[in-house]
């Protein structure tokens, strides 16, 4: 049981992790669009 | 596991009979209180990893969620940049700075790398190759946009003494000399010289010495000027700011990659001397000679007068050769 809770523990950091990272790719493409949005206007 | 199902009631029943209380109890009952006593140590443990799994759901289905919306960001971003590109090819002359485009391209490489490069992890590789396709097209667009822009060259030639190493060349228009780098090709340097009317004009020139004459100097014209010759602005000069060589005829920025006029005036000093010192010796001929100048200095200015000229003299060179 105690295995399975590390285990279960450090998929949700990687997972966690990976969150993260998503969630600024998505705010740096958001950025880069609302620029280009801008310059073509 | 699941353990409800085998929850058993612990609750212990107080409400004793006088005559149950000298009564044993029963095995099942003993056993099952054990059990219900371990179960309670490990219930903690159980409810941690619960929670676990639980938060690990969570943050996988907001993963998902976050990749989608990636994904499509990114689609919009490639339609709008499509979109920009195609309305830029169509309206060149409507087109924006260079910085600009070069800061959109830098953008869309770093949308590319986030694509290609944040991918690995564990969520899906699928658009790293779409975005490479994209950025290949994106890299070519901007350069067939630029030799586009750079496709108004003109290059005029001036006779200058081999002895004036200064490549000044005077055209009637001021420039400024931005640098000067000396090119495998030929010996002699080659002076870079912008508009002195930038940043507005966006002429630039470039002056070498000819490899095959060096007496005679190339001037590369880059751009059109977006302001009258200087010349055509000072109607009433005594000719100061003629001084300057202007070629015979000028040079016309077209489409294809360069024009070539020919300057066969020797330096104006000279001539301008001569022309002060007959003036001088023969007070009779005054008149005529300032209206000979006269005459001489409008029709220079006369475009027309100027390229029919050029054609002129260009025949009769091919004539000759």
């Amino acid at each position: 049981k105690d295995e399975s809770i590390d285990e279960l523990e450090e998929e949700l950091k990687r997972v966690t992790a990976e969150n993260k990272k998503l969630v600024e790719m998505l705010s740096v493409v958001c950025e880069n669009y609302n620029t280009l949005r801008s310059h073509l206007m | 596991m699941d353990y409800s199902s085998s929850w058993i009631n612990t609750s212990l029943d107080l409400n004793i009979n006088s005559h149950r209380v000298h009564q044993q109890l029963p095995k099942n009952v003993v056993e099952n209180n054990f059990f219900s006593l371990e179960m309670k140590k490990s219930s903690p443990k159980e409810e941690s990893s619960g929670a676990l799994v639980e938060e690990l759901k969570r943050v996988s289905a907001e993963n998902k969620k976050l990749t989608g919306m990636l994904t499509e960001m990114c689609e919009n971003y490639n339609t709008l940049r499509n979109n920009l590109m195609e309305y830029m090819r169509k309206n060149p002359d409507k087109e924006s700075s260079p910085s600009k485009k070069r800061k959109s391209d830098e953008i869309s490489s770093s949308n590319n790398n986030l694509m290609g490069g944040g991918e690995g992890g564990g969520v899906n590789g699928n658009n790293s190759e779409s975005s490479s396709s994209d950025e290949d097209q994106s890299c070519k667009k901007p350069m067939e946009l630029e030799t586009c822009i750079k496709a108004k060259v003109s290059r005029v030639y001036y006779k200058q003494e081999s002895s004036d190493s200064s490549l000044i060349v005077k055209d009637g228009y001021q420039w400024r000399k931005y640098g000067q780098k000396v090119t495998r090709d030929n010996p002699s340097p080659r002076a870079y010289f912008k508009c002195s009317f930038a940043p507005s004009c966006t002429v630039k020139k470039k002056v070498q010495r000819s490899v095959e004459d060096p007496s005679v100097v190339v001037a590369t014209y880059e751009g059109e000027h977006n302001h009258p010759h200087p010349s055509q602005m000072e109607s009433t000069s005594s000719g100061t700011n003629n001084r300057c060589r202007n070629p015979i005829s000028s040079a016309v920025p077209s489409s294809a990659p360069s024009t070539v006029t020919i300057d066969w005036t020797k330096s104006k000093c000279s001539n301008e001397s001569s022309s002060k010192k007959m003036m001088i010796n023969n007070p009779k001929m005054e008149v005529p000679q300032i209206l000979v100048e006269q005459m001489a200095t409008s029709l220079t200015k006369d475009l027309n007068f100027r390229a029919a000229l050029a054609a002129a003299i260009s025949g009769k060179m091919l004539h000759q050769s």
